[in-house]
């Protein structure tokens, strides 16, 4: 996966995403399987309580907990994908031998879109409560300056990394791999997304040059579903279903 | 990373989504939270239960391979299911209402809501 939020000169602020997932689930005809599968299964969800919209989310059918969302005029929000050796399966036994005291990812993405009325709070429930799983959460608010890369292992929240525009960081990125380290050079789709955007630059970001960026291999590779655009000022979610025409990375 | 033909130069010109890197537009639909929870996902299965009978027989087909028995797919179809109480309201009821109006075995959906923590096994 790819998550980014960018500040325009203008203060606007762009979250995107591609959902890129089915690895090592079964290769056939230059594809995953699994990434096939799930791709008929997505669809943008508007969530409405007394008939008004309080967030909406890109999904694949049948799964009700989050990985992409958008809460107009407060916070977007997209997860991705953290492996470490604390991984879910201690999370998973912990929960079978009873201590509950961790909650699902998803279930977590859910309650957060669905309750909480800030970027502040978001942030704070994101980085606090206890998880079966490591994950990398990406929040965008909606003021200036407001977004961070949230680092979660299965306790806790680590080097978190925010947008500072006074020191040039005018957008944050984030794919599989913690910031502070170089990603695995096999699978380093975090280099040629910054050189997209710094090429970009801040005054000609859009979210038509942000789609430029998640359109650009590998970064966009054989495991992409979807690609998620979203504005919080306007409250505006649009994705698209995506193929990589070969030749193109597996991953 | 720099492996042509595998990697490229920043693309440009790719938005409207149009060509062979755009599959189709994705459809909307809407959750009613002042619904009971378990109907909330009606509509959206409805219109997508063959897909996702699909793509769990790929789980399915990809648990047989690993333990052809077919005992893995047991366990799930067994097993799942006493798990779905312990999961917070109101997911455990929405994954029963999924479950429901797809005719996917309950512990089956119960397997792709938790996916996430499962496969970083």
């Amino acid at each position: 996966c790819t998550s980014l939020v960018a500040e325009d000169p203008a203060g606007n602020l762009i979250h995107a995403r591609n959902l890129d997932f089915g690895l090592f689930m079964g290769w056939k005809n230059k594809s995953w399987v699994m990434t096939e599968k799930l791709k008929p299964l997505v669809v943008n969800v508007d969530f409405r309580r007394n008939n008004r919209t309080v967030f909406k989310s890109t999904n694949f059918a049948g799964y009700v907990g989050m990985l992409t969302g958008l809460r107009p005029q407060m916070f977007t929000l997209t997860m991705n994908e953290r492996f470490t050796l604390d991984g879910g399966y201690i999370g998973i036994l912990e929960w079978i031998l009873g201590k509950r005291n961790g909650i699902w990812m998803s279930f977590l993405t859910r309650s957060v879109l669905e309750n909480a009325t800030s970027y502040a709070e978001a942030k704070k429930q994101l980085s606090d409560t206890k998880l079966l799983a490591p994950a990398y959460f990406i929040l965008g608010g909606n003021q200036t300056g407001e977004a961070c890369i949230i680092t979660r292992s299965r306790t806790q929240s680590i080097h978190p990394l925010e947008l500072d525009i006074q020191q040039g960081r005018w957008y944050v990125l984030e794919t599989n791999y913690d910031h502070w380290k170089p990603p695995l050079f096999l699978d380093d789709r975090r280099t040629p997304a910054m050189k997209c955007m710094n090429q970009t630059t801040q005054s000609n970001i859009s979210v038509k040059t942000v789609y430029d960026v998640l359109s650009t291999k590998p970064v966009l590779n054989k495991l992409t579903t979807y690609t998620t655009l979203m504005e919080v000022a306007s409250g505006k979610l649009e994705s698209f279903i995506r193929d990589c025409p070969n030749p193109c990375m597996p991953w | 990373q720099y492996v042509p033909p595998y990697t490229e130069d920043c693309r440009t010109g790719m938005y409207p989504p149009e060509g062979p890197t755009f599959k189709g537009e994705v459809p909307w639909y809407t959750v009613d939270l002042d619904l009971p929870p378990s109907k909330r996902w009606t509509d959206v299965i409805t219109d997508k239960k063959n897909n996702m009978e699909a793509m769990i027989q790929a789980i399915k087909d990809l648990a047989d391979a690993f333990v052809p028995s077919g005992k893995l797919t047991d366990l799930v179809d067994r097993d799942l299911p006493l798990m779905v109480d312990t999961l917070p309201y109101p997911f455990n009821e929405e994954i029963k209402g999924v479950a429901a109006t797809s005719g996917v075995p309950l512990g089956e959906v119960i397997l792709f809501n938790i996916f996430y923590e499962v496969f970083t096994v």
